[in-house]
């Protein structure tokens, strides 16, 4: 399922 | 966290540390294009405005600080420091034909339509082009120094590693952001052409020069 959006990745 | 995510990380550190220093210790920003920097700055801007409200890690906040202090030194360095050695002529890309449709794509493409999130994904695709300024200086000049296309390698992979950061957390994290992934691949993609010079002339001590 998609995640929320890659908020931990710089 | 996974190991390529850290090596894309230190990738994109080191590139970041290579053009400071270049320019730093050369007191020279020939061959760098300005606007590339300019939109680099405005990537990490736009994309890190949760630096204070939202703590995810002492690496991820000290990162964060260090990719925004270096690219407004680097931008300060490129339009004032050194801007006798700026090489504005060969810098003429229209970035507000990046800009412009990228800002308009974040607000129909997103994950959600608040204010924070239209940055975050305006920012991630804005740093799916925002290199192009400095290829097409590149190509302009016809050639670029060894440091600065091994800036634009490590700039590059950094990114090509976050592919495989991505392919690994849908694996094992159940994770995946099409926004991120999409634009990522854009991102790679563009550095292609300079990805064969730069291993087929640059390895093998050639000085890089694109078809002008």
């Amino acid at each position: 399922e998609t995640n929320t959006a890659a908020k931990d990745e710089l | 966290m996974n190991i390529f995510r850290f090596l894309g990380d230190i990738s994109h550190l080191s590139a970041i540390i290579i053009l400071l220093l270049k320019i730093w210790k050369s007191r020279s920003c020939a061959g760098i294009s300005g606007k590339s920097q300019l939109l680099f700055a405005i990537v990490f801007t736009t994309r890190y405005l949760d630096l204070f409200t939202n703590f995810i890690s002492f690496y991820n906040t000290s990162m964060k600080v260090v990719y925004v202090a270096s690219s407004y030194a680097t931008v300060w360095m490129i339009y004032s420091k050194f801007k006798a050695t700026y090489d504005g002529n060969h810098d003429t890309f229209r970035v507000e034909f990046l800009i412009v449709p990228t800002a308009i794509l974040s607000f129909l493409v997103n994950h959600d339509f608040t204010p924070l999130e239209i940055l975050w994904t305006f920012s991630i695709y804005l740093e799916s082009v925002a290199i192009l300024p400095q290829l097409f200086m590149v190509s302009k000049t016809g050639e670029a120094e060894t440091i600065t296309s091994h800036y634009l390698f490590a700039l590059g992979i950094y990114r090509t590693l976050y592919l495989f950061n991505w392919i690994w957390r849908y694996q094992f994290e159940e994770f995946f952001d099409l926004i991120a992934i999409v634009a990522g691949l854009v991102q790679t993609v563009l550095y292609c052409d300079f990805f064969y010079l730069y291993i087929t002339k640059v390895l093998k001590g050639k000085k890089l020069s694109l078809p002008a």
